[in-house]
């Protein structure tokens, strides 16, 4: 059964679409069949892994129950499948709104397909809507990109306690899995200040590497190529592939 | 009567709430009375601006119809309010949904208050929700900030398609302010390919003034000030009080 974590930060251009298709590139390198479900309805994880969809894509898997399996494509890296998006997510919100167990609606999609895979990642919409609720309802861990910037250390206490909300109401053993400090730029005191910050409140919480601010980054998607592939020698690739394995580590020891 | 302009770009952290603060900031040097409207439930504007609200918000104008005078706060800047957000505003978009003319709760909102200011600008959040079209049917015009990155440039064909079904559907007097450009880096050859592309596509819609990565704009709003107060030789300050000219210029020839 694979293990799900949802890549959520309600604050923008954190770097949750960039963590979830690195992550799930560096993964499926250790041989982990892995699938990233694009939950955002800008579908940059879609195109940021060479994806167009023809087919089904999640919005049709929420809204009328079809498969999984119909809407699932290879990448172009082994052991690497996506659950592609398309723009008419964004009215899914609005037509989950009046369906009942409307934030199950993911949780019951991956049941079919969590046999197949040993991680699944999902990459969440910029807000703390329905979309996401349904992202910490399927996972059974969240993984929080945090920019080393104000606004979003700021926007972290009602991150936590949304995660504690869905842990009541609607999962249980939601867990956090960790926290990411993303776009670390050594040569700014803004960025020590917040990482100085954010390990002193999370502690052991947060992975020891943070993902630097490196360019290849941010070149990587216009080619719909993961940073692994785009230019594997890269600050970047490097900081992904210590992310998974300190990640495969930390559930070995749980 | 003021001006509305919608500060809007579903993608997320591509300088939304930086424009809305600074650029209002700069307006109000010039003696234009302004006000900042914070839509999105991160508020973020109102924690840059300094403002910790107390009463009325946002939330409440949307939701209970409470005037825009109960929840406007005068900022630490002359001839600059703030219409306050706060973090109860997520669920606004599910409790809107089930309202007659919910499209147009903003608009009915800023009726009220329009003659008081010269502009108003409204922050949006990073999607195109029912908050984000409150905002498109409130205002005359919206300006777009593009981050020079692949994936901002990415999603504006579909914001222009948002815009369009808008104008047809709630909004016939809805223009295109224009397109900022933002985090602009001269070193990095990503900046000068996209911001090449979308001076192609948008032609004279593209402000000459491009915003280029400056610290100062992030490390400000970690002391609640605009970046005119807490570097005004900066470069971010100058990209932005370059801005203001720009569009009061681009005003009066209109
Ligand atoms: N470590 C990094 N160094 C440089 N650029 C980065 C880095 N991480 C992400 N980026 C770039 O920053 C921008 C924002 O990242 P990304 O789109 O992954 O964030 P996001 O949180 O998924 O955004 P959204 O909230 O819109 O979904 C993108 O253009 C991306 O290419
Ligand atoms: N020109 C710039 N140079 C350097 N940093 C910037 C610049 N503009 C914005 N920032 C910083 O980048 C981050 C994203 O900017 P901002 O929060 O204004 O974007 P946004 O579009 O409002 O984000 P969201 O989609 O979450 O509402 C913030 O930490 C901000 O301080
Ligand atoms: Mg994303
Ligand atoms: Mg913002």
């Amino acid at each position: 059964m694979a293990k799900v974590i949802a890549i959520a930060n309600q604050k923008g251009g954190v770097g949750k679409t960039t963590t979830s298709i690195n992550l799930a590139a560096a993964l499926s390198l250790s041989h982990k069949p892995t699938l990233v479900v694009d939950l955002d309805p800008q579908a940059n994880a879609t195109s940021g892994l060479g994806i167009e969809p023809h087919g089904s894509t999640i919005y049709e898997c929420l809204i009328n129950a079809t498969e999984a399996d119909q809407a699932i494509c290879s990448s172009r890296i082994a052991n690497l499948d996506v659950l592609p998006s398309r723009q008419d997510l964004a009215g899914a919100e609005l037509e989950l709104a009046g369906v009942p167990e409307r934030e199950m609606a993911l949780h019951q999609c991956l049941e079919d397909v969590r046999d197949r895979y040993d991680i699944i990642l999902i990459d969440c919409p910029p807000a703390l809507g329905l979309l996401t609720v349904n992202a910490l309802v399927a996972a059974q861990s969240v993984l929080i990109p945090v920019q080393c910037e104000y606004y979003a250390m700021e926007g972290l206490g009602r991150l936590m306690q949304t995660l504690e909300r869905v842990r009541e109401t609607l999962n249980p053993a939601l867990e956090l899995e960790g926290i990411l400090l993303t776009m670390w730029d050594a040569r700014l005191t803004l960025s020590r200040q917040v990482s100085e910050e954010v390990r002193q409140y999370f502690k052991e919480k947060v992975y020891r590497v943070a993902i630097p601010r490196n360019v290849a980054l941010a070149e990587a998607p216009s080619y719909g190529q993961t940073v692994l592939l785009y230019n594997a020698a890269s600050a970047g690739a490097r900081a992904y592939l210590e992310l998974a394995k300190e990640l495969l580590n930390n559930g070995e020891k749980s």
